[in-house]
């Protein structure tokens, strides 16, 4: 019967992209905010 | 030839400076003077003076590098997050070094020098892996690789201020993703078969897929990456041929589900365009992970609900529109001369012993299981029935149940579906049913060819095999291709195919009832 | 009618590599900067509490809704990523400002007294990292140049 591919933890009915916070292949949760790398201003490298 | 003398303490002296200097934060205050004054310490060692003494420092280091994780190995697997942490302190810096010394390579207007310094690069770390792969065998480690690549991707694809103008930040940020992609099949799973789930983080990492399939314009990264997807579809397709799936292969298995559900959903005419190639290297006993791309069309596509009373299929605008296949699938209608007396045979119906030979250039052994060439059966369905609908097309007329039938193109169809054994005859209706897709003339075309090859077939093998094709593809979870589910219902509700007075359709109570579901959802 | 066919020596050899490195599969911190705070430790918490992100999770309205000590927890503690981002855009939605030299956030506590080209002087509340903390500063001038 395969997969229920729903069950993978990917958002298939979501408006936006999934690729952006895409957490791989071996992970069943998307990227959160804080897993992403980010180019933010230099300033803000406070530590 | 060995290193010259004192080279290997001169990188390692150096690379050490380099750790020390990245990681207390000196870099961050002024970069640029930072990096200016360490090439000059690169200089003082003699490191830049030849491309040969470079190279082999380039080589040093990365080998430095990954001692460190061989070094650490035990720790970075009973304490991941500190043992983790002192490899990647290497690695890290030793990337800053060589983003740094891409970027600023040759003068600033000059991408060439640049990507030539890169591809140099990742050469070395190819050739590193490859021969670490070779001498340890089993205890490869592919973590300071996968670093090494990721991170130097991810550095170099930072928006760059130094580059000033766009256009070279675009054209170098290109074939950045070329470089990459050409170094990821030179590693591809086949080559080596440890660094696999790397492999295969690396080529769905978030940013790579958003540069190779969205930023490059004109959709030009589209063939690398399919490319690195029939790399990956040609690793696994000897271990899924086989239902019980080992767990390793499982957990790949399900990685590819994952990224192509990620493609269908945000690049579904990505796997539109490049389905053919695909369906080559899919095994075909891989009927969800075939229906997944075989399910893709177009963003701005609306699909009527194939379960509409009375749907007029040939009525979709787009039902005559060819779909754009990627793939240079006349290429494998090969030898030569095959080729030649298939074009006579299409267009004379010439020699008439073109169709006893037929099979013969089909069959390539008699071991069960793989008696056929399936890459010639895909290309020569597709190929006859691309020249069925020009032909029908420059007479103004349709596919439909009359003009597809009395050619040469169905008498070579008709000829597959009687002359081959079970086996070549399941391949070639896979060849047939890879083409029901989305609105459009293949898969127009080819659902009337099943169901002639149906209404048409002079034994109920035949039908009951056809049959068998449908359902096998319509039982597995979602997603289900459009033109499969038409071509079914169609099959099961039109009485001039007689489904149901067919023994087969009765041969289990599961089955009758599973068909009668689905007839019930149809009315 | 295809059944199961054997592997042939090379993808025994291909399986040989494949299984061992099964067992030390990459994670995805792999492919993550490090972190000096918060690394991924993926922790089995009881199924009751909520496993996967609350919806919208990744957007400024969400952080918006956060409260000021979140949103600094966030940005001194998840440096570079998007969630950092995601709460300095927040903090400025509710008028704090990014002192760059003092590396923290103010926010005027009542209209300045003076205002020019280079600065303005007022009492403004800042947040303490170092003492992890709001607190009241009068007669404080914001020069423009630092902020950000």
């Amino acid at each position: 019967m395969g997969q229920d591919l729903t069950t993978l933890g990917l958002n298939l009915n979501s408006p936006e992209n999934l690729y952006p916070a895409f957490g791989g292949p071996f992970s069943d949760q998307p990227c959160r905010p804080q897993d992403i790398d980010f180019h933010v201003p230099p300033e803000y490298m406070v530590n | 030839m060995e290193d010259p003398p004192g080279l290997i303490s001169k990188t390692e002296y150096l690379l050490k400076d380099w750790v020390n200097i990245y990681h207390n934060q000196v870099l961050n205050r002024d970069p640029m003077k930072v990096f200016g004054m360490f090439v000059g310490k690169m200089n003082i060692c003699g490191i830049l003076k030849t491309d040969d003494l470079i190279t082999r420092f380039f080589r040093q280091a990365t080998q430095l590098c990954i001692d460190v994780v061989y070094t650490n190995i035990n720790e970075v697997n009973t304490m991941p997050t500190m043992g983790k942490s002192k490899c990647f302190q290497w690695i890290d810096a030793f990337v800053r070094l060589i983003a740094l010394l891409v970027k600023h390579s040759g003068d600033n207007g000059n991408a060439t020098t640049k990507i030539n310094l890169l591809n140099k690069v990742l050469g070395i770390v190819v050739g590193v892996l490859q021969q670490d792969q070779e001498v340890r065998g089993v205890a490869f480690q592919q973590l300071g690789y996968h670093r090494l690549f990721i991170m130097l991707f991810l550095e170099l694809s930072n928006p760059e201020p130094v580059l000033e103008n766009i256009s070279l930040h675009e054209g170098l940020s290109q074939q950045t993703v070329t470089a990459f992609c050409h170094t990821y099949h030179l590693i591809r799973p086949c080559m080596a078969p440890g660094f696999c789930y790397s492999w295969l983080e690396l080529i769905s990492h978030r940013v790579f897929i958003g540069r190779v399939l969205a930023m490059i314009p004109q959709q030009k990264g589209w063939t690398m990456y399919s490319q690195l997807l029939m790399d990956l579809f040609k690793y696994l397709a000897p271990f899924l041929r086989n239902a019980e799936l080992a767990k390793p292969v499982t957990l790949l298995y399900k990685g590819t589900l994952r990224v192509l559900l990620v493609l269908l959903h945000d690049f579904p005419e990505f796997l539109c365009d490049h389905h053919f190639g695909f369906c080559d290297a899919i095994p075909p006993n891989c009927i969800q992970m075939r229906n997944i791309i075989l399910s893709a069309f177009p963003r701005n596509m609306r699909l009527p609900d194939p379960f509409t009373p009375n749907l007029k299929v040939d009525m979709l605008s787009e039902i005559s529109t060819a779909p754009r296949i990627f793939t240079n699938y006349v290429s494998n209608i090969q030898p030569a001369t095959f080729k030649k007396d298939l074009d006579s045979y299409l267009k004379a119906r010439a020699p008439v012993t073109f169709l006893s030979e037929l099979r013969g250039h089909l069959q390539v052994s008699n071991e069960p299981g793989s008696r056929y060439n399936i890459p010639l059966m895909n290309a020569l369905v597709l190929y006859v029935g691309n020249q069925a609908i020009t032909l029908i097309r420059s007479k103004n007329l349709v596919p439909n149940m009359t003009t597809i039938v009395h050619s040469a193109h169905m008498d070579i169809f008709q000829n597959l579906a009687v002359d081959l054994d079970n086996e070549g005859r399941y391949l070639f209706l896979n060849a047939v049913a890879n083409q029901l897709r989305y609105p459009n003339s293949h898969t127009h075309y080819f659902s009337c060819v099943l169901l002639y090859l149906f209404v048409e077939a002079n034994s109920e093998a035949i039908q009951e095999q056809i049959t068998r094709v449908l359902l096998e593809r319509l039982i597995v979870n979602r997603p289900h291709p459009w033109g499969l589910l038409i071509t079914f219902i169609e099959l099961i509700k039109n009485p001039v195919y007689k489904f149901w007075d067919h023994d087969f359709v009765h041969c289990a109570p599961e089955i009758e009832k599973l068909f009668e579901s689905v007839a019930r959802s149809c009315m | 009618p295809l059944g199961p066919s054997p592997l042939q020596k090379e993808h025994q050899l291909q399986f040989q590599m494949m299984e061992a490195a099964f067992y030390h599969l990459p994670t995805p911190s792999d492919c993550e900067r490090l972190r000096t705070y918060q690394q991924r430790q993926p922790v089995q918490t009881p199924q009751h509490y909520p496993q996967n992100q609350l919806p919208h999770s990744d957007t400024v309205e969400f952080f918006q809704r956060l409260s000021p000590e979140t949103l600094f927890f966030v940005f001194y503690y998840m440096e570079g990523t998007k969630a950092q981002y995601l709460a300095a855009k927040a903090l400025k939605k509710q008028s704090w400002r990014f002192h760059t030299k003092y590396m923290m956030w103010f926010q005027r506590h009542e209209e300045p007294k003076i205002i020019n080209e280079e600065y303005e002087q007022g009492t403004y509340i800042y947040f303490d990292y170092e003492k992890w903390g709001q607190r009241k500063k009068e007669g404080f001038t914001f020069e423009y140049k630092y902020l950000e």
